[in-house]
């Protein structure tokens, strides 16, 4: 199943 | 990384610093409300769980310590430092912010990228700094008092969701996935809320201004 972006944003 | 992202979050942290450094000189805080940094604090405490799970970069995790530390320590100068703790307009700032953690959190338990404890924490804490700024409003309304919400303060605020918003449009036209409906949906709202803010700013420190000009 599709991975949840990692979040680079602060 | 762009140049409107980095900015944004210069602009995002010189807001907090310049605050703290505020309520620092002046050893007040009226017409600060403590719930909305309460608030803050709690946004980056739940978005910066990964802090140790996940390394993305120096950068990013040198800045969210820094962010964690400096929004802190205005709860705790506001909260415990004697001299400060004693301007606090306990009896103005009546905000039911409970409500707002509340509704973010269910709202976060069903709008969410995965149904993980990191991402319905991260998506709580999206939804919350989109209202987080309210018992401000709210507390500027009534008091009017713009003493330590100075200037520098709602510039920086209002410049660090102007290169948000740059970020995301530079993002979407240069990055073939970039899908983040919650953080930009939330992002907008968020800069809404702040226009809002901005307006009843502004009209305090006309009326302050008028009120200062000699008699």
């Amino acid at each position: 199943d599709k991975q949840p972006e990692t979040h680079d944003e602060l | 990384m762009n140049i409107f992202r980095l900015a944004g979050d210069m602009t995002h942290l010189l807001s907090i610093i310049v605050l703290l450094l505020k309520i620092y000189a002046t050893k007040s805080c009226s017409g600060i409300s403590l719930k909305t940094q309460e608030l803050y604090a709690l946004v980056f405490l739940a978005r910066y769980l990964d802090l140790f799970t996940d390394f993305i970069s120096v950068y990013n995790t040198i800045m969210k310590v820094v962010f964690i530390a400096s929004s802190l320590a205005i709860v705790w100068c506001m909260r415990l430092h004697p001299l400060v703790k004693r301007s606090y307009d306990k009896e103005l700032d009546t905000f039911r912010h409970y409500f707002l953690i509340g509704g973010t959190f269910v709202l976060a338990l069903v709008l969410n990228e995965k149904f993980t404890l990191q991402e319905i924490l991260w998506a709580f804490s999206i939804y919350l700094e989109a209202v987080a700024i309210l018992p401000q409003l709210v507390l500027l309304q009534r008091s009017g008092n713009v003493d330590n919400l100075t200037g520098q303060y709602v510039f920086f605020l209002g410049a660090y969701r102007a290169f948000y918003i740059l970020n995301w449009i530079y993002r979407y036209l240069t990055e073939p996935r970039f899908t983040r409906w919650i953080a930009c949906v939330s992002g907008i709202v968020q800069t809404g809320i702040y226009a809002d803010f901005f307006y009843y700013y502004f009209i305090s420190w006309k009326n302050n201004s008028k009120l200062k000009l000699p008699a």
